[in-house]
């Protein structure tokens, strides 16, 4: 395994910069929410405050688990529930500062880890793909 | 890092074994597959046939992308298509004696591959989670 390139590489090297990361605000009704993830297609995204600090992370399931009646889906409760109601606000994070073991660690149980400065606001995630992508160039026994 | 346990690691010793997987059959109507999905939790889960062959992957967002009309999501279409309407069957697939370098260069792009013997019988999933979980024991520098 060549060693040290792995060891060079930081959460900032890996991420995906904010400005390409689809994202949703606390304010918006769920509707919306599950719109922007059906439409760009992917399982979660980062919330964001007004001022573009991380607050958590939404994903269709809590959507959708949200919704679940007894007998049907009440899609009605879409335009009242907002996703500040539902976000998942237990959710690590990394520093662009550090090291690819520790972005290893952070997405063996997270698809993605966002990235966050120190006052909070938001830089980009770092993906299970490209953790994969890295760790598949180094490990050709 | 030490190369010859990762050498010894083969897709059945990394699987979900199929009894423990949640699965869907094809030719359930969609209204049962998304609440399998979103009673389980789970992203995407594999399509089998009666005979307990695999068939391909359904995943929530090719069930959202297929029941959202031009204004909202038509539900109603959930009891009228069915599982083999919307099956994605252009999925890759391991064989239980693959070894760990296949299993990890099948999941950089998916998040679980389906192991699936010579017949096409279903025999578990590998998931990114196992194969990462693998990588961060053996790379301690
Ligand atoms: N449009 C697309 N083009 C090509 N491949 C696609 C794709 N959408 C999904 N995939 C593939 O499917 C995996 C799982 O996507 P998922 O949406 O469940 O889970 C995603 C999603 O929740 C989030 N994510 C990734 N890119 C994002 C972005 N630009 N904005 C917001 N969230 C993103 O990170 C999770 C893990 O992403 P990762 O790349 O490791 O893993 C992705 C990637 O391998
Ligand atoms: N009930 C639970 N308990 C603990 N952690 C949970 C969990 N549900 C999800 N996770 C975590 O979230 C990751 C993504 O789950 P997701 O459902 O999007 O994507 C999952 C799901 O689509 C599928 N999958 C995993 N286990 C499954 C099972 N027993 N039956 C059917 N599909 C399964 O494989 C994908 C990747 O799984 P992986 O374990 O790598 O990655 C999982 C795991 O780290």
């Amino acid at each position: 395994i060549k060693e040290l390139p792995l060891l060079e590489i930081t959460a900032e090297s890996l991420m995906i910069s904010s400005e390409k990361v689809a994202h949703v605000q606390m304010n918006n009704p769920l509707e919306h929410a599950l719109l922007i993830l059906v439409k760009s297609g992917y399982s979660a995204v980062p919330v964001l405050d007004i001022s573009y600090k991380f607050q958590g992370v939404i994903g269709k399931n809590l959507i959708l688990d949200k919704i679940l009646g007894l007998e049907r889906f009440e899609m009605e409760r879409l335009s009242e529930v907002r996703v500040n109601d539902v976000v998942n606000q237990e959710i690590p994070c990394l520093k662009k500062s550090d090291n690819f073991l520790s972005c290893l660690k952070s997405v063996i149980d997270y698809p993605f880890v966002c990235v966050v400065d120190q006052e909070g606001y938001f830089d980009g995630i770092v993906t299970r793909r490209a953790v994969l992508k890295q760790l598949n160039k180094y490990i050709h026994v």
